[in-house]
């Protein structure tokens, strides 16, 4: 089945060869400059070498993009396997043999949607039959850089690092990568719809064999109007639509009046976006099933495209595209967490003793009675009596054992001061960063917010949307979470935002906006956990009843803005680093978390 | 720990994928200093 690609693959080298149409590059290029003007994106002035990289570097560009992992070269004998990962999406490919040159040759067609992921990280594991496979190494490709090249050649072969020792190469890979022109996805696309209906298989679409088309794309019109569209599409008037007249009528009607509402392989609504997107995504849906595909998809990360079988038969069924959220972060033993600079769903390191003792304290009945009976008091006890641990000179051991526990979530190259310069584990946990180490968007401009913390964010455009969406404690209010003092009814219906922390972040937080300090309420309160698996109980109302010192500052651009730090089990203390009546920057820092009551 | 934000109503335009995220019960991770909204006050003079 052809793909309309330009690749092709060689014979027994491991490294395959290309067919290499001199024009391809520049064919590529002025087609998705045509196709962004078409869309309406384009500044209409041409296709200038500016304009051209103006275009690559955006995120304006839908297509598909055909990888193929051929083989790799590791430093010791294993049974390897690869993923490649896009945005939600991860595939991987067969396990190889006991080598340390394992060879795959697996290919899998992605799709490049308009302002989506564009990085692909490809990810090498070694293997092993009953517990988790372990990454050894990786490597990452941005796509758009794949449209900018010159070179006719599409295979290259990349450095794997190590996940753990940052710059440490620990083998390499062999990949080759190519955008397939969106011309030829385009008559492509119009051959295999046109083949579905085709029952005679002459190539051509007779009056019938066009209704049924236009039935398979969900489109409920009348008999006339079929008639009429038919008419419209057999430009020559044999009585006959040929592949050309069909791509043509679906290229005019498509932008008129959607033809395909609804894609006939998977259901799923389509017209979200454009013509192209949508093409791409039929493409893509009937090469399933046709043996192109030979690397297996479906995993929402890599790490769960890796785990063992005996892990896969309890928690295969927990994972799909559609279980991201609320469910997974409640109800999974992983908690899915979308990367926004990658754009990649990646898996919250935690463990599994943990979640399950959450579980049962925070998402039952029980659970709950046994909080009300004493628990409370404990996990306040607890907490101090671990900040006065953590304060503690021998603490200072703890630190490289944490580092090394979330080796690839900490990095060391933007801490402001070295590991031995910290003398207990507190300081550590509220350790400095390097003044560049987090750049302030549009620094000079007031108007523009930014983000407070390094943390897991949930933003809601009201209180009815976080409490639909999020935050599941019964009790839960605005005048709950604000105190009386503070909360007026312009907050009651306000925006909520929400920085949650994990032990392994950066646990300073910073002003989100610039303005002046009003004030600031200290309400006391538990020190109850602030994972999901709290907030999405029904029987804990974490933000209303944990210990919490709420802040207000007034701005030009925002009006009034509530700043509460919320403390947690175990990290309670809460210190500031302004006071009532200070001018401050967005981006500038205000305070931090602690271990401590 | 956590900390939350609670801006006036109509003050702010959220970013989208921050708000498209969230409505799947999706966090979203992030970095200080990220971009997280538009002032709305600051939008409609532009608009007028």
């Amino acid at each position: 089945m052809g793909h309309g690609s330009s690749k092709s693959n060689g014979s027994d080298s491991s490294v395959p060869t290309f067919d290499s149409k001199p024009s391809r590059v520049s064919r590529l290029r002025h087609s998705l400059h045509l196709h962004r003007h078409r869309s309406g994106s384009g500044n209409g002035r041409g296709s200038s070498s500016f304009s051209q990289q103006k275009l690559l570097a955006s995120d304006d560009f839908a297509g598909i993009a055909l990888i193929t992992l051929i083989g790799a070269e590791m430093k010791f004998k294993d049974k390897w396997f690869a993923c490649v990962t896009l945005g939600e999406r991860t595939f991987r490919t067969a396990t190889s043999d006991h080598t340390d040159k394992p060879l795959w040759k697996s290919e899998k067609k992605l799709l490049l949607e308009r302002k989506g992921p564009h990085i692909a990280r490809i990810s090498v594991f070694e293997t092993n039959i009953l517990s988790k496979n372990n990454l050894v190494g990786y490597c990452e490709i941005d796509l758009f850089q794949v449209l900018d090249r010159d070179s006719d050649s599409d295979s290259e072969v990349l450095d794997l690092l190590d996940p753990s020792l940052p710059n440490t190469v620990v083998g390499k890979i062999s990949v080759s990568c190519t955008i397939e022109d969106p011309v030829d996805t385009e008559k492509s696309f119009a051959r295999r719809i046109l083949s579905i209906v085709d029952y005679n298989q002459d190539g051509m679409l007779s009056l019938s064999e066009f209704s049924d088309l236009i039935d398979a794309f969900g489109n409920q019109v009348a008999a006339s109007k079929k008639e009429e569209l038919f008419k419209a599409a057999d430009q020559n008037g044999d009585g006959n639509v040929s592949m050309d007249e069909l791509a043509i009528l679906l290229a005019i009607q498509q932008e008129k009046e959607p033809l395909v509402n609804s894609c006939p392989v998977c259901g799923e609504i389509l017209g979200k976006y454009d013509r192209l997107n949508d093409m791409v995504h039929l493409t893509l849906c009937f090469d399933e099933g046709t043996g192109n595909q030979v690397m297996t998809g479906g995993f929402l990360t890599e790490k769960q495209a890796s785990y063992g079988w005996i892990f896969k038969m309890s928690e295969w069924t927990h994972f799909s595209s559609y279980d991201v959220g609320l469910n997974a972060g409640s109800s999974a033993s992983h908690i899915l967490v979308f990367d926004r600079k990658t754009k990649r769903l990646v898996e919250e390191l935690i463990d599994g003793k943990i979640v399950l003792s959450m579980r049962a304290i925070y998402q039952s009945k029980i659970g709950l009675s046994i909080i009300d009976t004493g628990a409370k008091d404990l996990l306040q006890s607890i907490s101090e009596k671990q900040g006065r641990r953590m304060n503690s000179v021998e603490s200072a051991e703890e630190i490289p054992k944490f580092i090394e526990f979330f080796k690839d979530q900490i990095n060391m190259a933007d801490v402001k001061y070295t590991i031995d310069q910290f003398k207990t584990f507190n300081e550590f946990f509220v350790r400095e960063l390097k003044p560049d180490a987090r750049p302030i968007a549009y620094k000079e401009r007031d108007d523009i917010a930014v983000c407070a913390a390094d943390s897991r964010l949930m933003a809601f455009k009201s209180i009815e949307d976080s409490l639909r969406f999020w935050i599941k404690g019964r009790k839960f209010s605005i005048q709950g979470l604000l105190g009386n003092d503070v909360c007026s009814t312009t907050f009651v219906n306000g925006t909520l935002v929400i920085f949650r922390l994990a032990p392994q972040d950066y646990h300073r937080f910073h002003f989100p906006v610039s303005g002046t300090i009003e004030r600031f309420v200290a309400i006391p309160g538990c020190l109850y956990t602030v994972n999901p698996i709290a907030v999405n109980s029904k029987y804990c109302n974490v933000f209303t009843e944990n210990k919490r010192v709420v802040s207000v500052i007034s701005t030009e651009e925002f009006g009034k803005v509530v700043f509460i730090a919320i403390g947690a089990t175990m990290v309670g203390s809460i210190t500031f680093l302004k006071k009532e009546g200070d001018l401050v920057q967005k981006g500038e820092e205000f305070g931090y978390f602690s271990f401590g009551g | 720990s956590t900390v939350v934000c609670v801006f006036e109503k109509d003050a702010i335009d959220i970013d989208e994928d921050l708000l498209l995220n969230s409505a799947r019960s999706l966090e979203t991770l992030v970095s200080v200093g990220m971009q997280l909204g538009v002032s709305r006050k600051k939008r409609a003079v532009n608009d007028l």
